[in-house]
């Protein structure tokens, strides 16, 4: 564990805390993209089947539980709690264009060709697409409410942090892993236009919202 | 260079 992880890690749990206050709290889920909160439902689901296998730490466990359950709350709030304020209009990103290529790409390009690292390979790729649904979104609408876009700059974050992780990591441990770190990387330079607007926008009070 | 049997990041 070195800093960059933790702050990673740190600022992923905040990004999911953030959005599951703003739902609970305002009883809406408007602007928020159910489809990609699925995705990364799924996503926790099958990168952490290993929670039966292996035991890593009891940080890692706590935090593998953490995700896989507030990501199915998220997807709880959305589809059945607050179903009446969902944005099932502008939510329409066909996410079978994500699940299935990042499929197969798991299925070619993998660790190993086991069950188990095939489907930690495919949350590692699904993962680095997920956030579009949401992105969509918000282009669509062309707006973002300010929580929202906290919520997506702490999730951005986080896989940012994950890279200088990476970095810390191949010079101080000589550890590397390039399927996570080239996901990783094409993740975080998906959030860039967003990162943009946040600072130049957001962070001066003004509400996201995109040319005409 | 290690290579990893268990993935240990989150």
């Amino acid at each position: 564990m070195n800093i960059f992880r933790l702050l990673g890690d740190l600022s992923h749990i905040l990004a999911i805390i953030i959005l599951l206050l703003k739902i609970w709290k305002t009883r809406s889920c408007a602007g928020i993209s159910g489809k990609s909160q699925i995705l990364f439902a799924t996503v926790y689901t099958m990168r952490y089947l290993d929670l039966v296998t292996t035991y890593i730490s009891a940080y890692n466990t706590f935090m593998k539980v953490i995700f896989i359950a507030t990501s199915y709350a998220t997807v709880f709030l959305i589809y059945v709690k607050c179903k009446a304020t969902y944005d099932h209009n502008h939510d329409t990103f066909r996410i079978e264009f994500l699940i299935l290529p990042t499929l197969v790409l798991a299925l070619l390009i993998n660790h190993e060709f086991t069950i188990m690292e095939v489907l930690w390979t495919f949350s590692i790729y699904l993962e680095s697409v997920a956030i579009l649904p949401q992105l969509f979104l918000v282009s669509k609408t062309g707006e973002a409410e300010s929580i929202t876009s906290h919520y997506l700059f702490a999730l951005g974050s986080y896989r940012g942090l994950y890279l200088l992780n990476w970095l810390y990591r191949f010079y101080a441990e000589d550890h590397y892993d390039l399927i996570a770190i080239i996901a990783g990387l094409v993740q975080t330079v998906l959030y860039c236009d967003f990162f943009y607007l946040y600072i130049t926008k957001v962070l001066k009070g003004k509400k996201l919202q995109l040319p005409a | 260079v290690e290579i990893a049997d268990t993935h240990d990041e989150l």
